[in-house]
């Protein structure tokens, strides 16, 4: 454990209390995208399926535990208790054209070829995409509030702080994973055009509007 | 470093 994973672990756990408590407190879950919510749900099941296999520490089992189940509470408030306020209409991304891509590379390029290490390749590939129907969404709204905004910036701050991590670890454990790596910039790229909006545009009270 | 040492990570 180094600070960059730390500090980004935490700060995915951020984005996610964020988010829920933006649903809980406004009863209302207008401008999130509950398509995303679903595929976060997806890679943390596939991805921690290893709790009943494979213990490692009681940091690493409890944060498993509360990635999962709070992203399946925020699943549950979008699309049971405050489904009236979900934005479907504007949460149009077809995750399919998602699941079936990524399910299908994983098969392909994994580090074995055992179920567990399929899954958990599948959830590292679909992590790092998983956030486009949300973009996607703003994109078409062309605003996002500013709670928003922070829960975006919380989440795609976590993974670009997992690559220093990376970087540490390689120089000073000597340990590369390329599949973690390679789909950890891909994620981290996908924020970029969103980071710079928040950087000059939310930072100094704004509220973040896309240029029409 | 085999690809089980990544699994510590979340």
């Amino acid at each position: 454990m180094n600070i960059f994973r730390l500090v980004g672990d935490l700060s995915h756990l951020l984005a996610i209390f964020v988010l829920l408590l933006k649903i809980w407190k406004s009863r209302s879950c207008a401008g999130v995208s509950g398509k995303s919510q679903i595929l976060f749900a997806l890679v943390f099941i596939t991805r921690y399926l290893d709790l009943f296999t494979n213990f490692i520490s009681v940091y690493n089992s409890l944060m498993k535990v509360i990635f999962i189940a709070s992203t399946v509470a925020t699943v549950y408030l979008m699309y049971i208790k405050f489904k009236a306020t979900y934005d479907s209409n504007h949460d149009t991304f077809r995750i399919e054209f998602l699941v079936v891509p990524v399910g299908g590379l994983a098969f392909l390029v994994n580090h074995d070829f055992t179920p567990l290490e399929i899954l958990w390749t599948f959830s590292i590939y679909l992590e790092s995409v998983a956030i486009l129907p949300q973009l996607f969404m703003i994109s078409k709204t062309g605003e996002a509030e500013t709670i928003t905004s922070h829960y975006l910036f919380a989440l795609g701050s976590y993974r670009a702080l997992y690559l220093l991590n990376w970087i540490y670890r390689y120089y000073f454990e000597g340990y590369f994973d390329l599949i973690a790596v390679v789909a950890g910039c891909v994620q981290t790229i996908l924020y970029c055009d969103f980071f710079y909006l928040y950087i000059t545009k939310v930072m100094w009270g704004k509220k973040l509007s896309l240029p029409a | 470093s085999n690809s089980r040492d990544s699994h510590d990570e979340l």
